[in-house]
């Protein structure tokens, strides 16, 4: 599967990061 | 859905949690709007498995969009967050599935989250023996829980117990989230004393309850890396990714 930063889950890690949920 | 009303004797944690409850028909007209095929206008038909795997990632997205508004949870930096909510997240969906079973309140068939009944004669034929046993163990929780009269407020609380229900140690922000285990939990137990005296271990019973949501998260999983084993899941699938992550 995708993972992101630390073997997180990418998709997971997008849904809570402001950053990436501002795009 | 259940009117609320506040009223002596809610703890201050359950009315806000209560404030935060995400409106189901909206849930259910946005998943239902994400399952139908964009290009051609109407709604999508792949299998049937795959389109409950689709289901229940919308499902679980509408779940991180109800915990990133909770508080203390948003509080935290999203390292913790993402922490918790890979500890919880089939516990989490076990439980929504559970309470919109009470909420449906018949035996014989289950309510999905676009509002479509299934009835069990048709699991039974249809979802191999794995989902079954899977969707009857499920109904035979709605049922006690049912017994035990589980209310909308005691729900809400339940369920931001179970997003706070990892070991602080595996935190950076103990305090916080310390902090918020145990005011969900006196809650409850507040909440359970003052509307149920009559039932002085309702909230034993309660804290019970969500040992066999656990252990009925963990047969969910196991069912699901089974069809991912067998090449059955759809590609991109969340709850897989999910399960395939790094756990604390």
């Amino acid at each position: 599967p995708c993972q992101g930063a630390a073997g997180r889950p990418a998709i997971l890690y997008a849904l809570l990061s402001p950053s990436v949920r501002a795009v | 859905a259940e009117p609320f009303s506040g009223g002596p004797g809610v703890p201050e944690l359950i009315l806000q949690l209560l404030q935060l409850e995400p409106d189901e028909d909206q849930v259910r007209a946005r998943i239902v709007g994400c399952l139908q095929d964009p290009a051609k206008g109407r709604p999508d038909q792949p299998a049937p498995f795959g389109l409950l795997c689709r289901m229940a990632d919308q499902t679980f997205i509408s779940i991180v969009d109800w915990a990133r508004r909770c508080m203390v949870f948003k509080e935290l930096e999203v390292a913790d967050q993402m922490t918790l909510l890979q500890n919880c997240w089939s516990e989490l969906l076990v439980f929504d599935h559970i309470y919109r079973q009470i909420q449906h309140g018949k035996e014989g068939s289950i309510l999905l989250v676009t509002g479509q009944e299934v009835e069990l004669t048709t699991v039974a034929a249809q979802a191999g023996s794995l989902l079954h046993g899977l969707v009857l163990r499920a109904q035979e929780l709605v049922l006690q829980l049912h017994a035990l009269q589980l209310d909308r407020q005691e729900f809400v609380c339940l369920k931001f117990l179970i997003l706070f229900s990892l070991d602080v140690k595996f935190l950076n922000n103990h305090s916080l989230v310390k902090d918020a285990q145990e005011k969900a939990n006196a809650a409850l137990l507040d909440y359970t004393l003052c509307h149920y005296p009559h039932c002085g271990d309702k909230f034993q019973q309660l804290l019970l309850c969500l040992v066999e949501v656990r252990a009925l998260s963990m047969q969910a999983k196991e069912y699901l890396y089974h069809k991912h084993l067998g090449n059955e899941m759809p590609r991109n699938n969340l709850l897989i990714e999910m399960l395939q992550a790094k756990q604390t």
